[in-house]
Order: structure tokens, then C-alpha cells, then sequence
């Protein structure tokens, strides 16, 4: 998917 | 958020909190390097490139914005005030830290998710803090004398490491479709750097002497 990678980690 | 992922959180921030003490405190840099600073400094500048357009959560906003200001001002005391200035191993502290800068770009460049700014700079950020470390390490060698905040800094800084891989772990079994191979392969690079002084640091609190690290 184009889906914007979500970087939830620090 | 499960418990390893604020465990490893909680251990990046008291290492920080832990350098903030020694260098604001007792106002000395002695033992620190500051070509790794220099490299966190551009690890969280890039990194966090998100921070006021993407919202995660308060807790993250809040952690990136500390991450953020204390590695800068930890660079601002070594090298403009004073006193810690006067106290910073410069002649020990001679790793070609530019050296690491680029490969990790390039590395970036070649190896990421999605080809774009944002994404290509959070990916150099993650290679970039693998190897962060190293100057420090190089420095803890050559230094005959390791005070006792200096080695719980790294202490701490290795346990962060470690308890996030804990973390990908728990979450690679708990979360559907989580998988992160540029995240765990940095990740695991970088808690291995650490197992050399992990063998000594620990070996020194069992027989209770002083922490010194072989040449």
C-alpha cells in the first residue's frame, strides 16, 4: 500500500 | 504500549537525565564524547522530523521534544560553556565521527520503505543510532579511569537498547502485520555493540571494583 509508514516508537 | 517498550523508555530518559546531572551539576563532561553527542544531536533532528506534523500521542510529542533539547544542550555545555568545556577529553576523543555520517546516508538512500524526505532521513536516523555509540566506547577504552556516572550513562543507554528489542518482540507476537526488518536489524547491531562493555560493567558491580575496560 502507499500508506504513510506510522513510526510510533522513540 | 506494552511494559518494555516504557521500561526501555524510561531507561533511554534517565541516561539522558544522568548526563544532564553529571554535566550541569558537577559541571563536568569528563569521559563523554562529544563526536557521540554530536551524532545523537543529528539522530533526533532527523528523526523527529514528524513532530509537529504527525500526532501520535502527548506521551510521544512530549518524549521527542526532551529527546530533542537535551541532546542539543548536552552538545551546547561541551562545547560553549566553560567549565564543562575545560573538562572534555578532546585529545582522547579523536573518532572520525564523519566517517559514520555518510555510509549511513548512503545506506538510507539505498535501503528504506518509501522514497521519500521524511522517510529516507527517519531511516539514515535509525542506521546513524546504531552506530552512534561507537566514539563513546572508543573513549570509555582509552580512558584509564571511568567514574561512576559515566558508566551508569552507557549502562542505561544499552539497556534502552536492549529492552526495545524486547519490546519488537512482544509486539511482533501480540500485533497483527508488525513487522520492522530496518528497525530490528539497527536495533540488534547496535545492543551487540554494547555486549563487550555490558561483560565488563557487570562484572564490576559483582566484585564491587572499580569499573575499568581492557585495552
Amino acid at each position: 500500500g502507499t500508506e504513510e509508514n506510522d513510526h510510533d516508537e522513540l | 504500549m506494552n511494559a518494555f517498550r516504557l521500561a526501555g523508555d524510561m531507561t533511554h530518559l534517565i541516561s539522558v537525565l544522568v548526563l544532564l546531572l553529571k554535566i550541569h551539576t558537577i559541571k563536568s563532561c569528563a569521559g563523554i564524547s562529544l563526536k557521540t553527542q554530536e551524532l545523537y544531536a543529528l539522530v533526533f533532528a532527523t528523526r523527529y522530523l514528524d513532530i509537529f506534523t504527525d500526532f501520535i500521542s502527548l506521551y510521544n510529542t512530549v518524549m521527542k521534544l526532551i529527546f530533542l533539547g537535551s541532546s542539543f544542550s548536552i552538545v551546547w555545555y561541551m562545547r560553549r560553556h566553560k567549565l564543562v568545556q575545560r573538562s572534555y577529553d578532546k585529545d582522547h576523543d579523536t573518532f572520525r565521527h564523519q566517517l559514520l555520517v555518510l555510509p549511513c546516508l548512503i545506506l538510507a538512500l539505498l535501503i528504506h520503505e518509501q522514497f521519500t524526505f521524511k522517510e529516507v532521513m527517519w531511516t539514515f536516523s535509525i542506521y546513524l543510532e546504531a552506530v552512534a555509540i561507537l566514539p563513546q566506547l572508543v573513549l570509555l577504552q582509552r580512558t584509564r579511569n571511568i567514574d561512576n556516572l559515566t558508566g551508569q550513562y552507557v549502562f542505561f543507554l544499552g539497556a534502552y537498547r536492549s529492552l526495545y528489542i524486547l519490546n519488537w518482540i512482544y509486539r511482533y507476537f501480540t500485533e497483527p502485520h508488525y513487522v520492522h526488518w530496518i528497525t530490528w536489524i539497527s536495533g540488534l547491531v547496535q545492543t551487540l555493540l554494547y555486549a563487550d562493555f555490558f561483560y565488563y560493567y557487570i562484572s564490576s558491580w559483582k566484585n564491587n571494583v572499580k569499573l575499568t575496560l581492557p585495552a
